[in-house]
């Protein structure tokens, strides 16, 4: 069974590997890092230890996405944001300031804010619509015009449309909305490799993915993080 | 989960769509 330290070097590696591919932010799943480890108890051990360095590496703008009831650690889901310089835990300290500055496009997204994690820069001539003249719409403006730029080159798209409405009445619905949309794409991205993806589930075609380096190890976190907060949503 | 979590998220297939796209994955 891993220890703390192991736990914590292995939060490290995580974090430095999400700076190099210039992630605005990682969630980390308790259930996942201890199953990298060894050990791993089943998702209805508890898991004080996994959990509690999870718990002691967060700073202050990082969120707990899911808090599982006790006795079910494996669904601690932790969003950590990036760039950080360095990891502690006791007299243990990681550094991870080696690793490049991140571009002005990544940055920490603040608490209770409309923010997204990269915005297309809307052309001069081409200003955003801005509803009630209120400027925390702008991001949702500019996310439904993305969304209907994709929808209109792909009629497998025009379901991206139907986050829009549904983030407005429910936030959860909308995420269970996207998590079926990267689970359809990755589907599709296999079988255009020639795999086959019968009988297999979403979880299964994330490591695929991932072995054939169809996408950048961005995209594939991404695709991580989509399945994650899917079933959080589904299943809270 | 916020509205903010979905446009987080959101962003974040537009991406990986956009991806497979220019790939010619899909």
């Amino acid at each position: 069974m891993p220890g703390r330290e192991e736990f914590f070097h292995e939060m490290g590696r995580v974090f430095t590997e999400a700076q190099k591919n210039d992630l605005p932010f990682i969630e980390v799943r308790s259930g996942d890092l201890h199953k990298k480890l060894g050990g791993y108890p089943g998702r209805n051990h508890q898991m004080p230890l996994c959990c509690d360095i999870m718990r002691q590496v967060m700073e202050k703008n990082d969120q707990i996405i899911m808090q599982p009831p006790k006795g079910r650690g494996a669904n601690l889901i932790i969003r950590y944001y990036l760039p950080r310089k360095s990891l502690h835990f006791r007299e243990s300290v990681i550094d991870i300031s080696s690793v490049p500055e991140s571009p002005v496009s990544v940055k920490p997204l603040p608490k209770n804010q409309n923010t997204i994690i990269e915005l297309e820069n809307p052309k001069p001539s081409d200003p955003p619509r801005v509803e009630n003249n209120d400027p925390q719409n702008i991001p949702r403006i500019l996310f439904e015009k993305r969304i209907n730029g994709l929808a209109l080159k792909s009629h497998d798209l025009k379901s991206l449309q139907e986050i829009v409405n549904l983030m407005e009445v429910n936030p959860e619905s909308a995420l269970i909305k996207i998590r079926s949309i990267a689970e359809k794409i990755s589907r599709r991205i296999c079988n255009k490799a020639g795999v086959s993806t019968e009988n297999m589930r979403f979880s299964d075609l994330c490591p695929v993915i991932s072995e054939r380096k169809l996408l950048s190890a961005k995209g594939i976190v991404y695709l991580n993080n989509i399945r994650i907060a899917g079933n959080a949503a589904a299943h809270p | 989960f916020s509205k903010n979590d979905v446009l987080i998220y959101g962003q974040a297939i537009i991406e990986i769509i956009d991806e497979a796209l220019k790939k010619d994955l899909m």
